[in-house]
Formats: structure tokens, sequence, C-alpha cells
């Protein structure tokens, strides 16, 4: 039965995308069926992954409303990898939903009927704990938290790990975190080497061990609309993503 | 009579809080009057300032909300340089006054009220198009717009703009833009150096003339509650912001 992991953190430009696209990549070169949903009124994953914007397709922001996942759900150029995109649309689920029923439980119950057509699931959620990384966090068995090593990185752990109790209490009791991924790691600068001491301090053997480095080529793949093993094999993000893929499997013990 | 900018991308991470703290410390030190005002409930600006996370400390919220605005404005330990702060209390507002009446103008009435006590008064926006950014780019005269030369970030332009307008045509129709600030900016990247060709295009003379280079030290500054400027003067980070400083200046004609 499928995973359903929610990548999350409301600090902004943390790599979260970047994350939902190449480890979602590797996962299925190494013969995983994965399912990405983009949860972000920004499309990145939707666009890094081939689909230019197009606010009239339809996509999470009509599964949320009721919608049939196979009328929502794309194939991408790459092999067993598939596509729940996004449009700017879904900015208005967080104000449309505010006063419905079950308003977090939306995006649960829809994937609930996909669990058995994927090996993975992963959500990449918006900057914000809003109502759409709440439906995320609600919906997943496990939250992935990519983090740069940077000052105000830290300050919006709390918060996050607030959101995720208060979840775990009362919307999604089975909630665990898969992991704290350290992203544009830069091992020259004396501030990241600081923030990821206090960090691997606070969440212990949570943190991966794979640690992505900053590399050009992870910024570069998504104006190609590739993941950036189809654009660069042989690059340290290629190579870093392809081992967090292999760390995740290891620890669910298949493959 | 004070000018108010809204420092705005729903983009994640582009530097928004960065130029906020760091531009309105250097307006501080030509001796404007300057108000920041916290509209993220990250409260980034408000830490990056020397204030560190207290939920109970009333703030913006409590401006949208009613109270005097003598009852939120603090004194920073930098001259001339006040902050109207923020909480995680302010994530709140986003949905408690979905059903509001004028829900997108209370901090345009509350800041009225601040005009002639301050040259400039900076707002802070969270990564998001919500209602806290279209209260800030109701409030605003013009909008600043941080960006960096990578792909995702201008594929969120067309959606800021469409917002811009939207306000323009609606709430605010004086809104002007401040101009586009190119951030974290390495010349040595072919990527940073497309994406600049095509911001240029598209944006033209509003392109601010000051670009802000990729520099550790504006990461570290906030970890110490200062403004870079304060942190270390002689860095390129302090020296690009006190260079935007005088662009703005020199623009508004004052000074
Ligand atoms: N390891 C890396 N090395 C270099 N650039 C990176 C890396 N990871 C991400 N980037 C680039 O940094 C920017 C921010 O990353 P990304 O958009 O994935 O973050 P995000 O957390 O999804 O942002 P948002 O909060 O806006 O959703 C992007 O331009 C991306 O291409
Ligand atoms: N020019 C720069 N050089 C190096 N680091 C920078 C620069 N500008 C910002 N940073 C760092 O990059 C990170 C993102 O910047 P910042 O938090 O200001 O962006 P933001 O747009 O306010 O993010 P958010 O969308 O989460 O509000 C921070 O850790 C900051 O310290
Ligand atoms: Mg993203
Ligand atoms: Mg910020």
């Amino acid at each position: 039965l499928g995973r359903i992991i929610a990548i999350a953190n409301q600090k902004g430009g943390v790599g979260k995308t970047t994350t939902a696209i190449n480890l979602s990549a590797s996962l299925a070169a190494a013969d995983c069926r994965v399912l990405v949903v983009d949860c972000d009124p920004q499309a990145n994953s939707t666009s890094g992954l081939g689909f230019p914007q197009d606010a009239e397709r339809p996509g999470v922001y009509d599964l949320l409303m009721g919608a049939e996942p196979d009328a929502v759900i794309l194939e991408t150029a790459f092999d067993s990898l598939h596509l729940i995109p996004s449009s700017r649309h879904l900015a208005g689920a967080n104000v449309e939903l505010v006063d419905a029923d079950g308003r977090e439980q939306r995006l649960k119950k829809q994937l609930a009927k996909l669990r058995d057509r994927y090996d993975f699931i992963m959500l990449d959620c918006p900057p914000a704990l809003d109502l759409l990384t709440i439906n995320a966090l609600t919906a997943a068995d496990a939250v992935l938290i990519p983090i740069q090593c940077e000052y105000f990185a830290l300050e919006g752990i709390s918060a996050l790990m607030d959101t995720v109790d208060s979840i775990q209490q009362s919307l999604n009791p089975g909630l665990s975190i898969e992991g704290v991924l350290l992203t544009m790691f830069d091992e020259r600068m004396t501030l990241t080497r600081q923030v990821e001491a206090d960090l691997r301090e606070f969440f212990q053997e949570d943190v991966f061990q794979t640690v992505i480095p900053r590399n050009v080529r992870l910024a570069e793949a998504p104006s190609h609309g590739k993941p950036v093993m189809q654009y660069d094999l042989r690059s340290r993000g290629a190579e870093s993503y392809l081992n967090l893929a292999r760390e995740i499997l290891a620890r669910s013990g298949s493959r």
C-alpha cells in the first residue's frame, strides 16, 4: 500500500519543490510508482515536471472540490511518475473551504482512493501553515521537512512542530516524521555548520544522513521541465537525491 | 508625508525580509524616520531587528483587529527605526477576517494615522497572495518586488502582477511599482544571467540599478538581531543596501 509523504515547511525557498520533484523522480527510477500532488498555488512542481502554467487545467483545486482523481491525474514524460497539477486557482481554496464541513480532510479522503495504485504519493506544500498544508499533513503518513541551514529557517521550526503536534492530536494521530533534510548545504560556511549543529541536536536521528549540497544544476533543471537526473545525471544534485531515495527505501524495508 | 512601501513576492525565500530590515536600516542611517511593519506570521523581520519570538507581544494582528498604533509600536536598538512586530497569531487573521467588512483596508486605515510621523513605512509581506499581502498592497503607495534570478521566481511574476493590477483597479488605484530588486545575485552563474535578461526585458526601467549580491554576512546578521550595516558595515551586503537606499532617496527627490 502506498505511503503518503507531505513535504512541508512554512519557511519560503528551502527546497520543498526541488525535493518533491527530484526525490519523486529518483524513486520512480528505482521502479516505484510515484504520484506528485502539487498543493501549492505557485504550481512550481507542475512546471518543474514539464507542464506550463494553465489556469484552465483541472488539478488539486478540483480534487478538493470533489472531482474524481482520474479526471486530474497526468502522466509525465518520466516513467511511472504521475502528477496532480496545480494552478493559481488553488489559492481560492483557502477562502472557499473556511466554512466547509471536514475542510481539513478533503485531500485525505481523495487520496485514500489512490493508495493501492502508487508506492509513494508526495505532497508539495506551499510556504504557509494554511488549509492546504493542513490538508496535506492530515492526509500524510509522514512529513519530510526540508530546511536550509540559516537563521530564519531555524526560527520557524517551533511553529511547524507545533502544527504537526496539533495535527497528530486531532486530525491525524498516525502522522510521523519521515525526516529532516538539510538542503542547499554549503560546508564552507560557518553559519551552515552552526545551524547544522543546532538542528542535529534538536532532531537527533530524524535528520537524514543524506545532505543536499548547493548545486546550480538543481536550479537549472526546472527551466527545462525536467528532474535533475534527466537534466544532468552526473551532477552532485542528482546524486544526492538518488542517495536520499535509497535512504528512504532502506528505511521502509522495501526494494 | 511618509511613503508606504510594500515588499512583496509570493515566491518564498527571495529576500523580502532581508530587504525590509536592511533597506530600512540604511534609510534610518540617512536620517529618515522609518517604521517596519512585519506582516508575516513567521515574524522574521521582528527577530531580525532584535525581538525574539513572543506570542504574547501585541503587534500587527492586534493592529488589524483595531488596537491603537501607539500600543504596538516598538523602538528598536537602532536610531529612528521603529517596528510593529508580528507573531504566529497573525496567521489567524487570514481566517478571522474572511467575512469582516472592509477586510482589505484594515491596515490602510491604521497606517493613515502614522504617515506624518515617519518618512518611510516598510511592509514585510508573507510568501503568499493572501489577505495579509492584500492588506499591505492596499495600504501601500508602491510595491518593491525582490526577486531571485532563478526559474521558479520568474514563473511567479505573472500571478504577482495580476494581483497588483486587480488591486490598482479596485482597492488602491494609486499603487505604483517602486522597483524590482535583483537579490542573491551571482554573476558567475549563466542561469542568473539568463533570468536577469528576461527580467530586464519584462520590467524595463523598473529594475533597480542596485543589485544585491549573494553575501553570507546578510544571512549571518539576523542571528545577532542586527541589520547587516551594524553587523558588518564593510560587507558587500551592507554596501548594496546603502546603495539601494540612495537610489530610492534620489528617485523621491529628497535628502
Ligand atoms: N540544493 C540546491 N542548490 C541550488 N539551488 C537550489 C537547491 N534547491 C533548490 N534550489 C533553488 O532554490 C530556489 C528555491 O527552491 P524551491 O523553489 O524548491 O523551494 P521551496 O521551498 O519549494 O520554495 P517555496 O517556499 O516558494 O515553495 C529555486 O530557485 C530552486 O531552483
Ligand atoms: N543577498 C543575500 N545573500 C545571502 N543570503 C541571503 C541574501 N538575502 C537573503 N539571504 C538569506 O536567504 C534566506 C531567505 O531570505 P529571506 O528570509 O529574507 O527571504 P524572504 O523572501 O523574506 O523569505 P519568506 O518567503 O520565507 O518570507 C535567509 O536565510 C536570508 O538570511
Ligand atoms: Mg515550492
Ligand atoms: Mg520573509
